[in-house]
């Protein structure tokens, strides 16, 4: 069975990280170095803009503090694209 | 609102659930409460109905875990995720579970210090709808919205967005039923149309066979006892309240086998048992039979056929229901004073 991995010490990167993976499909597994850290941050940024579209939000591509506000509320397990 | 690819919902209308696991946070009794409320919510919008089984092969199965608990979605500690559910299938299709690591109220309310909505309501309403096919929606106030909606005061309720698309899914609540219904009530065609009527609070409750209709009008409460066979019930609130008792225990010869029909006369404090062409008559106080019964019908109740179907009292007169018409008795002037259709009883 999948064990979760335990939180690393910077929550918010991680579990931002961890909550656009389970909610905006966010795959940065399949990047080989050192495209990986460029690409990876343009793919953050699109799931970041996918999660701003679909609640609503300033579609910034950062962790602005509304949409960090709308992350940690009390929510459904359930993916919000490609259930 | 938005679907599951292929829009997988479920085929059969009469969808069963159970409760495989339950929070130590509540009372069984408002975890049972709570999800009722919730199934009502989608049930109240489509022709969909929920039965309540205990077994662990109905078709949505609720359970309460921490963490990693046999599915591939591991819940998150307390906060965070609350829940979740999958969508209409076999199997795991349908079911909902909620983290046991939240503190789960039937209320409405905030979890302080752990910042959650923690109200049991509001989540079953959520994830059901992913049970039934409906996947999140973008509209705010809908329930289907990713976040629980912040309703702390709103009577909870299905947004409009909620209602067109579960009845995209499965269509509207069955009014065709209801009419379906009123309209087979109509077409009564029994040469006896009604095995007996009873007063249950304000409302008169006619049985026929397997069927009973209850119609609303202004009355007063009356009492009667609707007998079958040997054996008489008393129910109250429609709650069987009572072991089956036996008639004999009113003082019936053992040859009576049946009682046709009853009604209760407060103002003498006397109840007619009708049975065959004749009559008995019990008096409430007593406990006991009145001496010289039974008596024939015809002799004394004049105007009244030789059997009766169902009796109740109304308004001051007693009605008696014989064949397909109902007999207006006036126990005052001891005749009978009007003569109506028995199915004009249904609004037919």
């Amino acid at each position: 069975f999948y064990t979760p991995r335990p939180k690393r010490p910077d929550l918010n990167s991680s579990s931002q990280q961890d909550y656009l993976k389970r909610f905006y499909s966010l795959n940065l597994g399949d990047h080989r170095p050192p495209v990986r850290s460029v690409r990876s941050a343009s793919t953050m940024e699109e799931k970041i803009q996918e999660m701003q579209n679909f609640f609503g939000l300033k579609e910034t591509g950062n962790m602005d503090p509304h949409t960090l506000n709308v992350m940690k509320e009390a929510r459904c397990g359930d993916p919000d694209v490609d259930n | 609102f938005a679907f599951y690819p292929n829009r997988p919902k479920w085929k059969n209308h009469i969808i069963t659930y159970t409760i495989a696991r339950y929070t130590p946070d509540m009372k069984k009794e408002d975890v049972e409460k709570s999800v009722r409320s919730a199934l009502k919510m989608w049930s109240d919008a489509t022709p969909l109905k929920f039965i309540k089984i205990n077994h662990r092969k109905a078709d949505i199965v609720f359970s309460f875990s921490r963490r990693t608990h046999g599915d591939f979605f591991p819940f998150d500690g307390p906060g965070g995720v609350l829940a979740h559910a999958f969508m209409p299938g076999m199997g795991m299709g349908g079911d909902v579970h909620f983290d046991e690591d939240e503190t789960w109220t039937m209320t409405l309310g905030k979890n302080w210090e752990l910042n959650t909505y923690s109200d049991l309501l509001s989540v079953a309403a959520h994830e059901l709808g992913h049970s039934l096919g409906l996947t999140h929606s973008r509209d705010p106030s809908a329930i289907m919205y990713p976040n629980y909606r912040h309703q702390s005061d709103a009577k909870y309720s299905l947004s409009n967005d909620d209602v067109r698309g579960i009845q995209t899914l499965y269509g509207g609540p069955n009014k065709k039923m209801e009419t379906q219904v009123a309209s087979k009530k109509c077409d009564l065609t029994f040469p006896q149309l009604f095995d007996a009527v009873t007063l249950i609070e304000n409302e008169i409750c006619f049985f026929k066979n397997r069927y009973n209709v209850f119609i609303s009008s202004q009355i007063d409460a009356a009492y009667d006892i609707p007998a079958k066979g040997h054996k008489y019930w008393v129910v109250e609130q429609l709650k069987m309240k009572s072991r089956a008792g036996s008639i004999y225990e009113y003082g019936f010869s053992s040859r009576v086998r049946r009682v046709d029909a009853a009604v209760h006369v407060s103002e003498y404090g006397k109840t007619m048992f009708f049975v065959g062409e004749f009559y008995y008559r019990y008096d409430e106080h007593n406990r006991r039979m009145d001496p010289g019964f039974p008596r024939l019908i015809r002799n004394d109740w004049s105007g009244v056929p030789r059997r009766v179907d169902a009796a109740f009292k109304l308004q001051g007169s007693i009605f008696l229901l014989c064949g397909t018409k109902s007999y207006q008795y006036d126990f005052r002037q001891k005749q009978v004073v009007n003569v109506i259709p028995g199915k004009s009883w249904l609004g037919c």
